[in-house]
C-alpha cells in the first residue's frame, strides 16, 4: 500500500514568519 | 504546444514516478534534510521512514478513500471553525467521560452540533523530547491545530496504541499540574475550542477533532526538548492526556502549530521569534523537516505573500490568493472569488480545497489540457481522474497559484496529481459546495 501525503506543499520549504507577517514558498525543498 | 512552450508550461513526467512509495523501496531519508540543531526530521505518519516507530500501525493504514473521506472531515471542521459561532462543551470535568458529540451545546441556532470540534489529525509526525529526563515522543505535527498534548501514564480512563513507552509525569522531575485558577486554563477554551474543567484545584482540557477522536486530561508544564542541539524550552504547556481514543495511527499525541497563545509557535516565540518552517518529505518513503527559527529553509530563492489576519479563525494561517493558471494560461477568476471565504493553508489537509467558480474554471482548463488521455472514475471528493495505464510519459500542464505581495509558486508534477494507481490518477483539488466557505 502506498499513502500519498498533503500533495501540494510537497518538495516545497514552507516558512511561517509570523513575526513578519509573512509565509514563503522554496522550491526543492526536500 | 510548440517544443518550447510545452517547456515552459507542461511537465512531461513519467508516469512510474507518479506512483507513491511502497515499503518495498524502504526508507531514504531526504539529502536534503535539515540538519540545523533546532530541526526535527519530518515522516509520513504510515510511510516506510515511520516503520521503526510506528511498526503497529500498520494494519490500521487507511484505504485512498477513507484518506480522503478524512480528509473531508478534516476540512469540514475548518470551514465551521472559521464560521463565526458560540459554542461549548458544557464539561470535561469528569476527565472519565468523553467528550461526545452530544455533549457539544449549540448556541447559533442551525449550526451543527460537530461545530465545537477541531480538525482530524494531519499525516506527518515528528519526534520532539519530554520531561527530565527526557523521552523522546513521535507527533502528528499540524499547522491547523493548536493544542500540543501527549497520552500519559497512568492512561485513568483510556489510551490508544503508541509505539513509544507513555510519558510518565512521575518520571519526570520538571513535570508540574496546572490549576484550574491559573490564566493558562482560561486560554485552554481557544486552544482547543471547548471550555476547560477542574479536577480537584488542577486544569482538565478536553479536546475532540472532526473525526470524532479525542484526547482528555490535565494541563501541565515541562520541559520541552527539541532538535539534535537539544534546545530546551522549560516550562512549556501541554496537555498530559488520560483518556485518549481516535486514529492517531500509533503516535503519541499532537504538537499544534497555530496562531493561539497555547501553541508550540507561540510558546516558543521568545527562542525562535516567531518563525518555523517545514518541507514535507517528496516520497513517503522520504523525510522531510520542521525547523524552528529563521535559516531553517535549505533553498534560498524563497518567495513570500502575506500573511492575513481575520476575526474568524484566528488560529489560522489566511493567505491571499488571488488567482490560478493552467498550461501557463492565467484562468478567468473574479478577485472576489478568494476573498469571500478566504483562503488557509493547513499542514494537515491532504487536497486542496478551492471555491465553486474557481474549482471550475481549473477542472475546464486541465480537462481541456488533458484531453488526449482516457478519463477514469471518480476517486471519492476528487472528480477529475484519469486512466494512464496505457502510457510510459504524460504530458501534464503545469499548475501556478498567484498570491498577492506578486508571488507565484508553480506546481510541481507531483504536487498535481494524487495517485491512487496508475489507471487512476486524479487531479488533487476539489471544489467546495458553497462559495462562502
Amino acid at each position: 500500500v502506498g499513502i500519498l501525503g498533503n500533495v501540494q506543499q510537497l518538495t516545497f520549504d514552507v516558512v511561517y514568519d509570523v513575526a513578519g507577517s509573512k509565509l514563503g514558498f522554496g522550491p526543492g525543498g526536500c | 504546444p510548440q517544443p518550447l512552450e510545452q517547456e515552459h508550461h507542461f511537465h512531461i513526467v513519467e508516469v512510474s514516478s507518479l506512483l507513491p512509495a511502497t515499503d518495498v523501496e524502504g526508507c531514504n531519508p531526504s539529502p536534503k534534510g535539515n540538519k540545523k540543531g533546532n530541526s526535527l526530521e519530518v515522516r509520513h505518519k504510515h510511510g516506510p521512514c515511520s516503520s521503526s516507530t510506528l511498526e503497529s500501525d500498520k494494519e490500521s493504514r487507511p484505504s485512498h478513500v477513507e484518506i480522503l473521506e478524512n480528509d473531508e472531515k478534516r476540512v469540514d471542521s475548518i470551514r465551521e471553525r472559521v464560521k463565526p459561532k458560540s459554542v461549548e462543551v458544557d464539561s470535561v470535568t469528569d476527565h472519565k467521560k468523553a467528550p461526545k458529540k452530544d455533549r457539544v451545546k449549540q448556541k447559533a441556532v442551525g449550526l451543527p452540533v460537530k461545530s465545537g470540534s477541531t480538525i482530524g489529525s494531519g499525516n506527518f509526525i515528528v519526534t520532539i523530547g519530554l520531561g527530565t529526563p527526557k523521552k523522546d515522543l513521535s507527533l502528528i505535527f499540524d499547522t491547523g491545530s493548536d493544542f500540543t498534548w501527549t497520552q500519559c501514564e497512568p492512561c485513568k480512563r483510556s489510551c490508544y496504541k503508541q509505539k513509544d513507552p507513555v510519558f510518565n509525569p512521575s518520571e519526570s522531575s520538571t513535570y508540574t499540574n496546572i490549576t484550574c485558577t491559573s490564566t493558562l486554563c482560561s486560554e485552554v477554551r481557544s486552544a482547543t475550542s471547548a471550555k476547560p474543567g477542574c479536577a480537584g484545584s488542577t486544569c482538565v482540557y478536553g479536546i475532540q477533532y472532526g473525526d470524532s477522536s479525542f484526547s482528555v486530561g490535565f494541563l501541565a508544564k515541562d520541559t520541552l526538548t527539541l532538535g539534535s542541539s537539544y534546545d530546551t524550552i522549560p516550562n512549556f504547556y501541554f496537555g498530559c492526556g488520560e483518556n485518549n481514543q481516535g486514529l492517531f495511527g500509533g503516535s503519541a499525541g499532537l504538537i499544534g502549530l497555530g496562531r493561539n497563545q497555547l501553541s508550540v509557535m507561540s510558546q516558543c516565540a521568545t527562542k525562535y521569534g516567531q518563525v518555523f518552517s517545514y518541507c514535507l518529505p517528496s516520497k513517503a518513503s522520504s523525510t522531510g523537516h520542521l525547523t524552528f527559527g529563521k535559516g531553517g529553509t535549505s533553498s534560498k530563492s524563497i518567495t513570500y505573500t502575506p500573511l492575513l489576519s481575520g476575526s474568524a479563525g484566528a488560529s489560522f494561517y489566511f493567505i491571499d490568493l488571488q488567482g490560478l493558471s493552467v498550461g501557463g494560461q492565467k484562468l478567468s477568476i473574479q478577485p472576489t472569488v478568494f476573498t469571500q471565504g478566504g483562503v488557509l493553508i493547513d499542514s494537515g489537509t491532504v487536497i486542496t480545497r478551492l471555491p465553486p467558480d474557481a474549482y471550475s474554471a481549473l477542472q475546464a482548463a486541465f480537462n481541456k489540457a488533458m484531453s488526449k488521455y482516457p478519463k477514469a472514475p471518480a476517486l471519492s471528493i476528487l472528480d477529475t481522474c484519469f486512466d494512464l495505464s496505457k502510457y510510459t510519459t504524460v504530458t501534464v500542464p503545469k499548475i501556478g497559484l498567484q498570491f498577492g505581495g506578486k508571488a507565484e509558486i508553480v506546481l510541481p508534477a507531483a504536487g498535481i496529481f494524487y495517485v491512487k494507481d496508475i489507471s487512476q490518477v486524479c487531479l488533487a483539488f476539489a471544489g467546495n459546495g458553497d462559495a462562502s466557505d
